[in-house]
């Protein structure tokens, strides 16, 4: 390795056996089919599990401002709007807008528990607090089936123990 | 070989580290694509 | 004999395909879940395939042959007339090669085991491909197409850095790939040089094998770094660049950038690696990384008036140097001879055939483009230096010591010091012209942000010019501190302080030298340099 800088060889270089010339030459080729920016595009991660048809006037790919981290920003800082950021986090799983939903939800006291798969908000002060867990009255963002139709909620769980083990 | 290496299209005074949108050594552009992130196991 | 065996992997062949297409289909529809990739992965450990043997070998070398063949599905030649650039666009589809990097992502994540001293998948995978890779750039020479591999890669790199793997493994991962950058290092594979060097820098690669397991990643990184620069350094020596290789270097120049900004103690740690295979003709390239420094350290403007370097805390600690810089010296068997010079110089021949030990043989001048060892130079360079600085150390922590000792020791010491400063005054004196500038270039190569190298380099190329009586030797030392301060930006800090020192310094009389009006733009060119030295 610290022999001289060119190569022990006379004209060739001792890693490849190919003399600078060649090298120049395949250097050259290569020049021709540089990798372009869509090699290394990364598959979108998000397979829509049920893609729906829409008429051809709606947007038909993801409009690139769900991409951009200060869009979540605004809507993490919009109480109304964290049911979005809920929406983001179940159904856009493995995506980048699913991270930074979490990312969101996590800035605003969310706690992801492992178990339930459930995001949980402290409602007040836990009455126990020790180093495994902590105890008292949450805010759960649950789906739950009724007879009023199915949906999306937030509830209160009062005397709920969050074990921190199972905080993600 | 000496250039104005600001003109390579990176941002030297960035509080931001340049890696994160480091695209290519051979574009200005940043990098395309969702960033690099890491979503848990348990999130899917 | 090679009828059957040729008879064996043709039908060898054929099954392979028979199970990538079968893989292929159950990418195809992503409705099918982790059940139907965890019964295809036991299958094939069922049929024997994931041994860790040579019929593994020759399974993952089949499907990296099929998954490319199957990449480009048509290669549009433009109508004539269009740039080559254009007409080399191939028609191409990704679907096989990802489906082929989701299977050997999945092999490492249910991490499929070979058994006992097999080693792990993914090394063996990688340095299969790496061999598929070579194998394939040496048939097709320019007509190789490198951005399948690059795809395959780029997917793995993506898949395996930011998998759910702990720090450990994730060391593994990050390293194997490392090895196997280092085994297709332009070098060896030159038509893969551009797509090598996107995915060294790339953000799922670089940034993560600096920053993880507290540096252990280094030496892997730096190794990969000096691949390229040898790759590039034939080129780079003469400063003719056709694009090709002046895209390379651009290129290379955006990652030290990046380097420089996000890991700058990476870039300190290891310049004498760098310097090494740096041609002297890349002294912007050189500057990049001998301009880095701690992000701690807070560096004083040079030009601030009487500003009294001495003083400065950081000037009296040592760089931490992660290269070998003695082994340059050994090789040659020349350490211990410096060391019994350096200890007893009275009646040592050591100077008198210094110069001569540092030619290179008439076979290896040609291609090293230069007489000398340009890195033996610099490690007998570095490596006195740093006997000598580790000397005024001893000195200066004995100072409290009683009065007779310190005379006594202090008169030792002085002598190794003086001896290690005629070690540099004898080569300023006897090597030529060529000789003593490679010299002043090692000595250069230490002026960096302030540490006890900065502060001793510095002391001897002002030394250097204060001593000598030849005009040849001030006017070199001032070629060489000048042509690193006339490129574009950056300049390291320690060769703005050593120049603004020799200009304004009234004891180097340097208005005073001849050489700075040997041509009108010469004159010029000082007189600039002085404004923007303040």
């Amino acid at each position: 390795d610290f022999g001289a800088i060119g190569d022990n060889l006379s004209g060739t270089s001792a890693a490849s056996g190919h003399d600078q010339l060649y090298n120049l030459q395949m250097l050259e080729a290569a020049y021709h089919r540089l990798p372009q920016p869509k090699d290394s595009e990364r598959a979108k991660n998000y397979i829509p599990r049920h893609p729906s048809v829409t008429p051809a006037s709606y947007p038909q790919i993801q409009a690139p401002i769900v991409t951009n981290p200060a869009f979540w920003e605004r809507i993490g800082s919009d109480a109304l709007a964290t049911d979005m950021l809920f929406f983001a986090f179940y159904y856009q799983q493995n995506s980048y807008q699913q991270y930074l939903a979490a990312r969101e939800l996590k800035k605003q006291s969310w706690r992801f528990h492992r178990k339930y798969n459930t995001w949980f908000q402290r409602h007040v002060e836990p009455q126990v607090t020790t180093d495994d867990y902590e105890r008292g009255s949450y805010v759960y963002f649950d789906f739950h089936l009724s007879d009023d139709g199915n949906g999306w909620c937030q509830r209160i769980k009062n005397d709920f123990t969050f074990e921190y083990n199972f905080l993600e | 070989l000496g250039m104005d290496l600001t003109s390579l299209g990176l941002d030297l005074n960035s509080q931001d580290n340049l890696y994160k949108t480091f695209g290519s050594p051979w574009s200005n552009e940043p990098a395309k694509g969702d960033p690099d992130f890491h979503n848990p196991a348990c999130y899917l | 004999e090679n009828d059957t065996a040729l008879a064996d992997s043709v039908s060898f062949q054929d099954q392979v395909a028979v199970l990538f297409s079968d893989w292929c289909h159950i990418c195809d529809h992503p409705t099918m879940g982790d059940s139907a990739y965890s019964h295809y992965i036991v299958q094939l450990q069922q049929n024997g395939l994931l041994k860790g043997d040579d019929l593994t070998d020759r399974f993952f070398h089949a499907l990296t042959e099929l998954a490319v063949t199957h990449t480009i599905v048509s290669e549009q030649v433009a109508p004539g007339g269009i740039s080559q650039q254009a007409a080399q666009q191939l028609q191409i589809s990704y679907f096989s090669i990802d489906s082929y990097s989701k299977l050997v992502t999945l092999m490492v994540k249910y991490c499929v085991d070979f058994g006992p001293n097999k080693g792990s998948l993914l090394p063996k995978f990688l340095s299969v491909t790496a061999r598929t890779i070579q194998k394939d750039a040496e048939e097709k020479k320019i007509n190789f197409n490198p951005r399948p591999y690059f795809r395959l890669f780029i997917n793995l790199l993506s898949e395996l850095s930011t998998a759910d793997l702990h720090e450990g493994a994730n060391f593994q991962v990050l390293t194997s790939f490392a090895n196997a950058f280092h085994l297709l290092q332009p070098l060896r594979v030159p038509a893969w040089s551009f797509a090598w060097l996107e995915l060294v820098s790339h953000r799922s690669f670089m940034p993560k094998l600096l920053m993880c397991n507290s540096q252990k990643g280094w030496p892997f990184f730096q190794r990969l770094l000096v691949d390229l620069f040898k790759f590039m350094e034939p080129y780079l020596r003469n400063a003719e660049l056709g694009q090709p290789i002046h895209l390379l270097y651009k290129g290379t120049l955006r990652v030290l950038l990046v380097l420089l900004h996000d890991f700058p103690e990476f870039l300190c740690d290891y310049h004498f690696s760098f310097c090494d295979v740096i041609p002297p003709s890349c002294i912007q390239m050189r500057n990049v990384i001998l301009s880095a420094f701690p992000r701690n350290m807070r560096l004083p403007d040079p030009s601030t008036p009487n500003l009294k370097i001495d003083l400065l805390a950081e000037i009296s600690i040592a760089p931490r140097i992660m290269s070998d810089v003695e082994g340059a010296l050994k090789a040659r068997q020349m350490k211990t001879q410096v060391d019994e010079y350096l200890k007893r110089p009275e009646g040592s021949s050591f100077l008198t055939d210094l110069k001569q030990k540092l030619l290179l043989p008439p076979s290896e001048a040609n291609v090293a483009g230069t007489r000398y060892n340009v890195p033996l130079v610099n490690s007998l360079v570095v490596y006195v230096g740093i006997q000598a600085v580790q000397q005024l150390q001893h000195n200066k922590a004995n100072a409290s010591a009683s009065a007779q000792q310190v005379n006594q020791s202090s008169q030792l010491d002085n002598v190794q010091i003086e001896t290690a400063t005629e070690v540099f005054r004898n080569l300023a004196v006897n090597m030529d012209t060529e000789g003593r500038y490679l010299l002043l270039n090692a000595i250069a190569n230490q002026l960096r942000y302030p540490n006890n190298h900065t502060h001793y380099f510095s002391f001897i190329i002002l030394y250097l010019f204060a001593e000598t009586t030849q005009d040849i030797i001030q006017e070199q030392i001032t070629r060489v501190l000048l042509e690193r301060l006339i490129v574009n930006r950056p300049h390291p800090w320690g060769l703005l302080i050593t120049f603004i020192e020799l200009i304004k310094n009234p004891r180097y009389t340097f208005w005073a030298r001849s050489f700075i009006r040997c041509a009108p733009e010469i004159e010029r060119l000082f007189e600039s340099v002085a404004r923007s030295c303040g």
